[in-house]
């Protein structure tokens, strides 16, 4: 149940460009990125390949990105596949598999050319298979040290070069959420199986829809705020377990932490509300009555489970809590305020800003605004030549269409075409509070069911 | 919702997160636009991706062969203006409307909704043992005139802000139904008057509930769906 891929580092929309000079990649291939990989690893020269996920073509590459003369580039219809032993920075078990281009040893000594025998004479001459180029740290004779090699100082034959092993190389915070490590391997030494792959084990994880979560290829990961970093297995039998990783001396101190508020999904909120909005008691973290649950305050020393609090351990949308009601698992505590997360200025509009004339170019979120006249990043609707008497003058906030809710603007940020500014209304500005019941209102195309579709019928 | 019973809102949208997870409700004003509250979302440039709204269907957990269950991916979040508490949520997709699905209306532009209409709320959330948790329940509720309101909350009310009156009964949304909508029958025709948001207690007697008042943000709601 392993898949080829395995020995892989994916990097999607990427296309691995060579220098000219450099001979021409092997011939193309037709088949699966697995079937692609299969090719690659039997191959003595093969160390990376472009995938075409449309054509279903594969390009077998004798080079990685680590390799002189050659350079990553965007490209939306390959997908690059490296060997990880090219890749990684750090080893596994003996480091025998080792290709990395380290080349000073753990002294900080330059490492002899394996083709030369000057200064020192040896037996490990290089072949297309032990992997022994340039001065690169190998492991030839599998030492238990790791990777060494002969040094260019007369007097220091060979030497370690002290790589770290990968469970050592990156360690984790808190429950390493945020571990963005190279283990690959689960405590009891099982390999990961693929994010991207729903076999052997079928699971909710897709790397593009958790694309904060960096489940990359088969790396140890902890998407859903486990203890710690865990893997699927390409064991059948045994569908994930937890990786063996070093644990960081320095715990991180918590950011963005509130009290009275909460901001984002409030993973820093530290204040004491500790009821639901339906008013029920929050249970306690320290207890598994009467829910059970796996979020031990022991076992989450960066989430703060104390007493019975509402926190959010998970990521979930908003601080919650287990709750006492035997039949209400867990509640969101949504009734926890807010913080206001918008920039202001002591610049202030009256009315409804329709003759604000000021200078403030920068929306409440603190986005620049696109000048008036520009066509770019959004094509606007009012402009200069529309609206000739509303002063839209270089990207200062405006209000043109005399929009109720103060001046505004394009913005510079392609996925927000507009957004309103960071000035408040003047207190006291006359804004005419709300207008009676307008004359007979009709609506057309909306708000009709079919009052028969009552629960009963169905 | 607290003291409701089973009901039809073709409008009202279930949110759910990237685990498939309800977590708000929302409403259909248009065929890619769902309006639901700033509350219920971590900012307002939040990465929605694998968020999704499900329509068509009455029951929060549809099972997989509901005829008429739509699930449209979530493509952006817009916040409204300061103070408005709102969230317009552009689908991936436009929704198709049927028997199931239907647009709810929007109000005229800073329109007030007469005291005493019976309006209604629906949603998928907490019904504290009142209703069937698992279906959509739908409870009604009467408005509260504005200078009224504003006195039992002691001048706290804000312009933004529509009330319903308290019932002996306690009516009223809860966790979960955030974000859904409160609509009024006018000309015949439901009209998006008030947004579900957060309170304090649930389905409370003694108060008024408080909604996000929908006229006041109506012309900030068509310029986003024109932009």
């Amino acid at each position: 149940h392993r898949s080829p891929l395995n020995d892989f580092e994916r990097l999607r929309a990427t296309e691995l460009l060579a220098a000219p000079t450099d001979p021409l990649p092997v011939l193309l291939e037709w088949g699966s990125a697995e079937q692609c990989a299969q090719h690659c690893v039997t191959s003595l020269t093969c160390r990376a390949f472009h995938h075409n996920r449309q054509s279903q073509l594969c390009q077998l590459l004798p080079w990685t990105q680590h390799s002189p003369h050659v350079q990553l580039q965007k490209n939306i219809h390959y997908d690059l596949y490296q060997k990880k032993d090219y890749l990684r920075d750090c080893i596994v078990a003996d480091g025998s598999s080792y290709r990395g281009t380290r080349a000073t040893t753990e002294k900080g000594l330059r490492c002899q050319h394996w083709q030369a025998t000057t200064p020192h004479d040896h037996r490990f001459l290089p072949s297309p298979r032990n992997g022994l180029e340039e001065n690169y740290c190998r492991n030839p004779d599998r030492d238990k040290q790791g990777p060494w090699c002969y040094t260019i100082d007369p007097n220091v034959r060979h030497q370690t070069c002290g790589i770290k092993k990968c469970e050592d190389a990156v360690c984790v915070t808190c429950n390493g959420e945020d571990y963005r490590g190279t283990v690959d391997h689960t405590e009891s030494g099982t390999e990961c199986q693929r994010w991207d792959l729903q076999h052997p084990h079928k699971h909710p994880f897709h790397p593009d829809k958790y694309p904060d979560k960096g489940l990359d290829n088969n790396y140890c990961r902890n998407p859903d705020s486990s203890e710690r970093p865990w893997c699927y297995t390409t064991d059948p039998g045994r569908e994930r377990e937890y990786c063996r990783i070093r644990i960081c001396k320095k715990r991180p101190r918590p950011h963005n932490v509130t009290t009275g508020c909460f901001r984002g999904k409030g993973e820093g909120y530290r204040g004491r509300v500790n009821i639901t909005v339906s008013g029920i008691p929050c249970q306690r973290w320290d207890t598994q009555s009467p829910h059970q649950h796996h979020f031990v305050p022991e076992k989450y020393p960066c989430k703060d489970l104390q007493e019975n609090y509402c926190r959010n351990p998970d990521g979930s949308e908003a601080p919650w809590c287990f709750t006492t009601h035997p039949t209400i698992r867990i509640a969101f505590c949504f009734h926890i305020r807010r913080c206001p997360e918008e920039l202001s200025t002591p610049e202030c509009y009256h009315s409804h800003g329709e003759h604000y004339h000021g200078h403030i170019s920068k929306t409440r979120k603190g986005i620049t605004c696109q000048p008036w006249a520009a066509q770019a990043p959004h094509v606007p609707q009012i402009s200069p030549l529309t609206h000739p008497e509303a002063h839209l003058e270089e990207n200062y906030c405006r209000n043109p269409d005399n929009d109720s809710h103060g001046p505004w603007c394009y913005t510079m940020d392609p996925r927000t075409p507009f957004d309103y500014c960071a000035i408040k209304p003047c207190s006291g500005s006359t804004v005419p509070s709300i207008v009676e019941n307008p004359d007979a209102v009709t609506f057309e195309q909306c708000g009709r069911r079919d009052e028969r579709l009552q629960w009963k019928g169905r | 919702i607290v003291g409701g019973q089973p009901g039809n809102s073709p409008w009202t949208v279930s949110i759910r997160n990237r685990a498939g997870s309800h977590f708000c409700g929302g409403s259909l004003v248009k065929e890619q636009w769902v309006i639901s509250t700033r509350q219920c979302f971590s900012s307002c440039d939040a990465d929605l991706t694998g968020y999704e709204v499900q329509l068509g269907t009455l029951f929060k957990d549809p099972g997989p062969g509901d005829p008429n269950q739509q699930t449209i991916l979530i493509a952006r979040i817009v916040c409204g203006p300061s103070e408005s508490e709102l969230v317009m949520l552009k689908l991936a997709r436009p929704a198709v409307l049927n028997s199931r699905v239907a647009l709810i209306c929007l109000p005229h532009e800073r329109y007030v909704v007469p005291a005493g209409t019976v309006c209604e709320i629906a949603g998928w959330g907490e019904t504290r043992g009142t209703a069937d948790g698992n279906v959509l329940n739908v409870a009604r509720l009467p408005v509260l005139a504005h200078d009224e309101c504003n006195a039992a909350l002691r001048g706290r009310l804000k312009d933004s802000e529509l009330c319903t009156a308290p019932l002996r009964a306690g009516v009223g949304a809860c966790e979960g139904d955030y974000g859904g909508p409160l609509a009024c029958l006018t000309a015949d025709c439901w009209v998006l008057e008030g947004v579900i948001i957060p309170s304090r207690v649930c389905a409370r007697t003694d108060q008024p509930a408080l909604f996000i008042r929908v006229s006041l943000y109506v012309d900030w709601i068509h310029k986003v769906m024109k932009m």
